[in-house]
């Protein structure tokens, strides 16, 4: 960095200045009168001079902060010994950030404001990435913890300068918490979720910031943790580090599942897109989600109309821009036209004859990997795209989906043509796109589920129908909560004779499976 | 089979938001009223 | 039909990482302000001791049914938090007023002799932190502009 001389001396005194300032019983409220003295005798020693200057002050003082906090790891006895001894310097160096930023700029300038904060969030992210780089396995989050946390708590005071900027200090926060990731800060990993899930932080970005302005910023950083989990949860076994984030991030969206079911359910399609296929009981705890104000019929009701539902032909909002997922520009192209004129045959002859080769050219074919074969967001993103292109087809002509008006369309053809041509692989994927789509009462749910029992009655080989049975019942069994799209259509499939789903071999297939399917069948009837 | 969610100390029948209380992702129980920090009047802090 | 993936070298340099943090876990207490008379160290009752709060214990009506002993010693050592806040509301409902001259709670013990606009002058009942016992004390002079 190369530090004018004499400036990390010099930095250091004036922190510990302030650090006993700020400890003094007349330091004021807020310690305000302690700040007046201190800035004088900043601007005395020429730090806030320049950008420049500031920059490396911040730096340099950051840096002192965790080196007391790691000789309070390495020399105290117990947890409350470390913590009081680093947070005697950490809180004051807090509250000398926060007095920094609200007094910097005169009263109404926010830009100064929040343009300090964001150089000093950046200067603290950036010591941490360091620290974790450089210390490894030695790397300790307590530092970087509590400068973050007390600090968001100081600037989400009730207070007038604070309220006026509040929206960029929630917004530089979530800038700053995406740049230490997981991904990027799995050492800091346990850290970073105990402050995205704070009482303070959940209720700023996703109760009392107005029109939902932070529920995008929210979205991004819990997609940001499922893909940092998604390949230690994509095997059953979970070593005890993952179980421990794992279980954490239930507890963090079983309370967003209470609290804010709205917020998952207009999210629910970019979660899904991320976390992995196995992890059936986090994903139905999103699926589960269905507004506050919905009343939702009991899926056992039994001759239950589903169709007849008022909500069951609004479309749910789905925040993610799923249609530009669909890559490259001229395999849309070719979508669209054959989604409008049924033709070419060759579109669907591709998809048929060279599936694999056309899905690799569709590019779902990513890597040899085993278990990789496919890029999941594309034929996430292909099959909800098919389908509300479907569902609006079916409402222009003034129809509801059902068994007979969804039928022999190009749309169905699509999903025929996967469901035949696809691998196991591939068909165990494409028929979870389908399932993820089962929620509460909306013009998705019916028609998708619709589709589910569309290709099992037309399906032309038993395989298929068993791996539709499959993937509703991986969904059934694990434990609550469990969407009631899903409950309504795995009740249909084994009520209705349409489907003659008890004459299936795979039904008796072992014991335990026809005794689940029975006492599934007696609480339907 | 996943676990059972009503085992991990929320209250998810509580008709109040459990985030105000929410102890965070590793507490097996909510938060008490002495552990939330609040904006009391500043003649409280006796000290 | 997925099978198990093996992790990249990248993920099980991630998981060395998150396993090292896994032994120094953050706790609760690293989100609260630090707490110099009360710390929130958790210690191991008895198992046949309550060991979760009892429900709608961050209520008012909680708070009203506890006794006057206990709000203030909720009042003056849990400083800061919302426990402090509901028993100051508790105590007020129980016609207590706080004195930010003396940092004291007071109470009519009768009708008071005088009242002005700006004080009333009486004898009052008085909780005494130093002595931590309630006192009487008569011709007082309760200013209004201490009144929080």
């Amino acid at each position: 960095y190369d530090d004018p001389h004499g400036l990390p001396e010099k930095t250091e005194y004036l922190l510990q200045e302030w650090v006993a300032m700020y400890h003094l019983p007349n330091a004021g409220r807020d310690s305000s009168k302690a700040f007046g003295h201190f800035v004088t005798q900043m601007s005395l020693h020429g730090v806030l001079k320049t950008d420049d200057l500031i920059t490396r002050f911040f730096r340099l003082c950051t840096q002192f902060c965790v080196d007391i906090s790691y000789r309070a790891l390495a020399s105290e006895p117990t947890a409350d010994l470390i913590r009081s001894k680093a947070f005697h310097t950490l809180d004051a160096y807090v509250r000398l950030i926060a007095l920094l930023i609200k007094h910097s700029g005169d009263a109404n300038n926010g830009v100064t404001k929040v343009n300090l904060l964001n150089k000093v969030l950046g200067i603290v992210a950036g010591v941490l990435l360091q620290d974790q780089e450089v210390r490894g396995a030695e790397f300790q989050q307590l530092a970087y913890h509590r400068i973050l946390i007390m600090l968001f708590l100081e600037l989400n005071a009730p207070e007038q300068v604070l309220d006026s900027i509040n929206f960029q200090v929630l917004t530089a926060f979530c800038h700053t918490l995406h740049i230490l990731r997981p991904a990027k800060a799995p050492g800091f990993a346990y850290a970073w979720l105990e402050i995205v899930s704070h009482r303070v932080f959940i209720g700023r970005l996703l109760s009392i910031t107005p029109q939902q302005k932070g529920w995008g910023m929210y979205a991004q950083l819990l997609i940001d943790l499922f893909k940092f989990l998604a390949p230690f949860l994509r095997n059953a076994e979970l070593s005890k580090p993952v179980s421990m984030l794992y279980k954490g991030t239930l507890r963090v969206l079983l309370v967003l599942l209470h609290d804010f079911p709205e917020f998952l359910c207009d999210y629910h399609y970019g979660f899904c897109d991320v976390i992995p296929p196995n992890c059936i009981q986090m994903r139905n705890l999103i699926l589960s989600a269905f507004p506050r104000n919905m009343r939702l019929p009991d899926p056992f009701t039994p001759n239950l109309k589903v169709d007849m539902l008022p909500e069951i032909s609004h479309a749910p909002r789905v925040l993610t821009h799923f249609a530009a997922m669909i890559q490259p520009p001229t395999l849309k192209k070719d979508l669209d036209s054959y989604l409008k004129t049924r033709g070419p045959v060759t579109f669907l002859s591709e998809l048929r004859s060279v599936v694999q080769v056309h899905v690799s050219s569709m590019n779902l074919h990513v890597s040899p990997e085993p278990g990789m074969h496919y890029n999941l967001p594309l034929l996430n993103a292909l099959v909800l795209y098919v389908g509300t292109q479907a569902i609006q087809s079916i409402q222009t002509k003034g129809l509801s989906p059902s068994m007979a008006t969804i039928g022999h369309s190009s749309y169905m053809d699509i999903f025929q043509s996967l469901a035949v041509n696809l691998d196991t692989e591939g068909r165990y994927l494409f028929i979870n796109a389908i399932a993820n789509q089962l929620r509460y009462p909306n013009s998705h749910t019916h028609y998708f589920s619709c589709v589910l029992l569309c290709l099992f009655a037309e399906a032309n080989s038993e395989a298929i129908q068993e791996q539709i049975t499959r993937v509703l019942l991986e969904r059934l069994i694990v434990n609550r909560p469990h969407p009631w799209g899903l409950l309504i259509t795995f009740i249909e499939l084994i009520k209705n004779p349409v489907f003659k789903f008890w004459n299936h071999e795979f039904v008796h297939c072992a014991p335990e499976i026809e005794k689940l399917f029975e006492s599934v069948a007696r609480s339907c009837m | 089979l996943g676990s059972d969610l009503t085992t991990l100390g929320l209250n998810l029948n509580s008709p109040e938001p459990l985030y105000n209380n929410f102890g965070g992702p590793w507490a097996e129980n909510p938060c008490r009223p002495q552990d939330i920090d609040f904006h009391v009047p500043p003649e409280y802090l006796t000290n | 039909p997925l099978g198990p993936v093996a992790l990249s070298k990248e993920q099980q340099i991630q998981h060395q990482s998150l396993e090292a943090a896994f032994y120094h876990m953050p706790h609760p207490s690293d989100s609260e302000r630090l707490r110099h008379y009360l710390p929130r160290s958790p210690y191991m009752t008895p198992p046949y001791y309550p060991q979760s709060v009892p429900l709608a214990s961050d209520s008012l009506d909680f708070f009203h049914r506890l006794s006057t002993e206990t709000l203030f010693f909720i009042f003056y050592y849990l400083e800061g938090t919302k426990a402090q806040y509901l028993a100051a509301k508790a105590l007020k409902k129980q016609s207590w007023r706080f004195h930010t001259k003396y940092m004291m709670w007071f109470q009519r013990h009768e009708e008071p002799k005088t009242i002005t606009e700006e004080y009333e002058q009486g004898t009052y009942i008085y909780f005494d932190y130093e002595k931590w016992g309630q006192r009487k004390k008569e011709g007082f002079t309760f200013e209004y502009r201490f009144l929080e």
